[in-house]
């Protein structure tokens, strides 16, 4: 600072503070518009991306016998880029996989995952946590501080006489109010992410019935750590089966989310899913079957598995 | 892919699991 600048009268000083201020807001505000604009073009042409087709031709590219000499190289390179561990696998002979999408869903040896029953709820499958807790106000976290509405993941619940149909007509909060729970139970929800390398069949967390499925034939977009801190309210975009029931505690729910390549989804007890069709719905839509008898689910038992495609 | 749970449970329900962490079926997701 100069000496004339320091002997500058109040009132300029004031002005120049003022015009500082409000030059750099006028740029921080531009840049983050900027910012948004780029990241909702980056997103929107994501979306466009013809993913279900290309996760369809890679199932069915994955489901070609391989030659027997070629099949232990070819999913040996497989392991190794995935870090899958073979030897937990119940047919650990490589030249038995005809294909990738058999080595894919795998079966493991029957002890090398004990169910842990000191623990009312256990983990589905194998993975890594992406985020857990509480759900409030009708609001779920994909990741810390990236959301997803709870009414836009299960849609209207129809599987109960909940009193608003229509749940664009509702708040968020009323949404989940209307699940109806008792006053001194509060909502919670996990998620967890399968990486390419794990075992890609999944079983119940705990003993449940299931009443009803909702199939959301949505997008396929890829689930990993990085997308999901991405792409805002992703678990609502994707091509999912939604379980519900009760447990011992009320309400229970377990979905099965597709992603990018790995869309086929199975599940045991409901020969009637079929996951990524041809068909085209628009966005939102859904399909739902209600089980004429209530299915019990024991805790540990094999309840679906992802497939390629 | 994901698998999502979404669960009501008295107030004290306690997950035993952190964000990150890798997990295996079977084990410990939560208690009462």
């Amino acid at each position: 600072m100069n000496v004339q600048e320091r002997h500058l009268p109040k009132k300029k000083w004031k002005l120049r503070t003022l015009g500082l201020a409000f030059g750099s807001s006028t740029v921080a505000y531009l840049l983050y518009h900027q910012d948004a604009e780029v990241k909702n073009l980056e997103v929107t042409l994501y979306r466009k991306m013809p993913l279900k087709a290309m996760s369809r031709l890679w199932g069915r590219f994955n489901e070609l016998e391989l030659p027997i000499f070629l099949r232990r190289p070819l999913l040996s390179l497989y392991i190794w880029m995935f870090g899958c561990r073979l030897d937990e696998a119940e047919v650990e002979d490589l030249r038995h996989y005809r294909n990738l999408g058999e080595f894919f869903r795998r079966q493991l040896k029957p002890d090398v995952r004990p169910i842990d029953d000191n623990y009312v709820l256990t983990s589905p499958s194998d993975g890594k946590i992406l985020h857990y807790g509480r759900v409030e106000n009708g609001i779920l976290e994909q990741v810390k501080g990236v959301t997803y509405s709870l009414r836009g993941f299960l849609g209207p619940q129809t599987w109960r006489d909940a009193k608003s149909t229509n749940i664009n007509h509702i708040s968020d909060t009323e949404y989940q109010e209307e699940l109806g729970m008792q006053p001194d139970h509060d909502l919670f929800h996990c998620i967890i992410y399968l990486a390419p390398g794990d075992y890609h069949r999944f079983h119940s967390p705990t003993n449940w019935v299931l009443h009803h499925r909702r199939h959301f034939p949505g997008e396929l977009l890829s689930v990993n750590p990085g997308i999901a801190r991405w792409i805002q309210g992703l678990f609502n975009f994707n091509e999912r089966a939604v379980y519900t029931g009760t447990w011992d505690h009320g309400f229970f729910s377990m979905c099965a989310v597709g992603a990018t390549n790995v869309g086929s989804i199975k599940i045991y007890c409901d020969e009637d899913l079929k996951t990524n069709t041809r068909s085209k719905y628009p966005e939102g839509a859904y399909f739902d079957k209600v089980f004429q008898s209530s299915i019990q689910v024991a805790k540990g038992s094999m309840f679906g598995e992802f497939n390629l495609g | 892919s994901t698998i999502v749970l979404i669960f009501e449970a008295p107030k004290g329900f306690q997950f035993k699991v952190h964000d990150g962490q890798k997990i295996r079926f079977g084990q410990a997701l939560g208690t009462l």
